[in-house]
C-alpha cells in the first residue's frame, strides 16, 4: 500500500459520499445519472465476488463492503426513495451499447478463463466506461450543480491516482497488470474534458455550465 | 476453478 493507493481510495469514498450525501441533503437526484450508478453497482457487484473465496486484509473487505453498500444505498435512493426528482427524461444514453461490448471484450481479454475473473474484467472495462451516461446527460442538459462537479472530480481523480500506483508498483514490486492499467488510462482519458473545466470555472467559484 | 487470482486492489 503506497500514498498514491490510499488517497486514490480515499478519494473514491469521497466522491461515493458526496453523491449520497447531496442525494440525502437536497432530498433530489436532480442532475444524477440513475443508469451511470446501476453500471457502478453492476461494477462493483461483479468485482468484489471474492468476498466470499478469499480475504486480503481487512482494509480491503471493509472498503469493499462499503463502496458495494454505498452503490447500492444511491441506486435505491435514485430509483425508489426520490423517484419523483429523477430526470429521466435526460439520461437516455443507452447502456447497452457500454455493457454489450464490454461484456463481449471481457470474454476475449482476460488473465484467465474462469468465471470469476471474467467477472472480474468484466467489471474493469466496465467501470471504465461507466460515467459516460452522466457526461452525456451533462452534455445534453448543458450545465451540472456544482456538488455534482465535486463528484465527478473525485470520482475521476481516484483512477488517476491509481494510475501513479500502478507506475509505483510497477518500480518498486514489479507489480503489472495490463488490463487494469489500460482500463484505468481510458477511464482517466475521459474525465480530462471535464477536469479541464473543473479547473478552469468552478474552482474559480462558477457554476459548471456548457456554451449551447 | 471457479476463482479468481488474488486481488489486493480495489
Amino acid at each position: 500500500m503506497n500514498i498514491f493507493r490510499l488517497t486514490g481510495d480515499l478519494s473514491h469514498l469521497a466522491a461515493i459520499i458526496i453523491l449520497l450525501l447531496k442525494i440525502w441533503k437536497t432530498r433530489s437526484c436532480a442532475g444524477i445519472s440513475g443508469k451511470s450508478q446501476l453500471l457502478f453497482a453492476l461494477v462493483f457487484t461483479t468485482r468484489y465476488l471474492d468476498l466470499f473465496t478469499s480475504f486480503i486484509s481487512l482494509y480491503n473487505t471493509s472498503m469493499k463492503l462499503i463502496y458495494v453498500a454505498c452503490s447500492y444505498a444511491t441506486v435505491y435512493l435514485i430509483y425508489m426513495k426520490f423517484k419523483a426528482t429523477y430526470d429521466g427524461n435526460h439520461d437516455t444514453f443507452r447502456v447497452e451499447f457500454l455493457v454489450v461490448p464490454v461484456g463481449g471484450l471481457s470474454f476475449l481479454v482476460n488473465h484467465d478463463f474462469s468465471p470469476l475473473e471474467i467477472l472480474w474484467t468484466f467489471s474493469i472495462y466496465l467501470e471504465s466506461v461507466a460515467i459516460l451516461p452522466q457526461l452525456f446527460m451533462i452534455s445534453k442538459t448543458g450545465e451540472a450543480e456544482t456538488i455534482t462537479t465535486h463528484y465527478l472530480f473525485f470520482l475521476g481523480l481516484y483512477r488517476a491516482l491509481y494510475l501513479i500506483n500502478w507506475i509505483w508498483r510497477y518500480y518498486f514490486e514489479g507489480f503489472f497488470d495490463l488490463i487494469a492499467v489500460v482500463a484505468g488510462v481510458v477511464q482517466t482519458i475521459l474525465y480530462c474534458d471535464f477536469f479541464y473545466l473543473y479547473v478552469t470555472k468552478v474552482l474559480k467559484g462558477k457554476k459548471l455550465s456548457l456554451p449551447a | 476453478a471457479f476463482e479468481m487470482m488474488e486481488k489486493d486492489e480495489l
